[in-house]
């Protein structure tokens, strides 16, 4: 059954997991080992839940090698090939070494609080942590929905109040599944 | 239909809540 609020907490509009994967060194990046990689580490229904979860988990700046956070809808698998997904797309953000924890903290309180303002369009948020630069994500249901998608991307502008010349690039699913790049 | 909307203030107050462990 779907997790609930506990008495007396703050609910959630929607109900998110959190996941965790780190690439080991050597092994092909392969979609199969993506979902193997996969680790789930909670799901939370309330405000509460949420901090009791993410007060003991590590910041995205303390991990090491090539890692990911990953938070999505409960139901939604962080993959392209989810339902929820494969029609979809994300914006990315190249961020200095230094901001992923803040960045990551502001764009996942944005989506918890339902700052959006996108119905049912946000399908999660991803943070990764490369060796010269992480990369910030977030995926939307229909990227071929353009105000959705410019809605999405002034809201991030305010909520991570990065530099102005801070570059933000779209890409659909399909596109990165062709590429291989992601 | 409503949506839940909280600002980051409100949620980091949360934070502080005792029923936040």
């Amino acid at each position: 059954p779907p997790k609930q609020p506990g008495v007396g907490e703050h609910p959630l509009q929607f109900n998110y997991t959190l996941w965790y994967s780190r690439r080991s060194p050597g092994k092909q990046n392969m979609s199969q080992s993506y979902d193997q990689n996969l680790k789930k580490v909670g799901t939370f229904a309330s405000v509460e839940q949420f901090w009791n979860h993410y007060c003991h988990i590590a910041r995205p700046c303390e991990l090491s090698g090539h890692s990911d956070f990953h938070m999505f809808k409960d139901g939604i698998r962080p993959m392209w090939e989810d339902d929820a997904n494969k029609l979809g797309g994300k914006w990315i953000i190249r961020l200095k070494k230094g901001l992923a924890s803040r960045c990551w903290e502001n764009i996942i309180l944005a989506m918890l609080g339902e700052q959006f303002m996108v119905g049912e369009e946000i399908c999660g948020a991803v943070i990764s942590i490369r060796y010269q630069e992480d990369i910030l994500s977030l995926w939307n249901r229909t990227s071929n929905d353009q105000q959705t998608t410019s809605r999405i991307r002034d809201t991030l502008r305010r909520v991570l109040n990065l530099p102005p010349n801070t570059i933000m690039e779209y890409k659909t699913h399909n596109d990165s599944l062709k590429d291989n790049s992601s | 239909g409503t949506r839940i909307i909280y600002d980051r203030a409100f949620l980091m107050q949360c934070r502080n809540s005792p029923l936040t462990k």
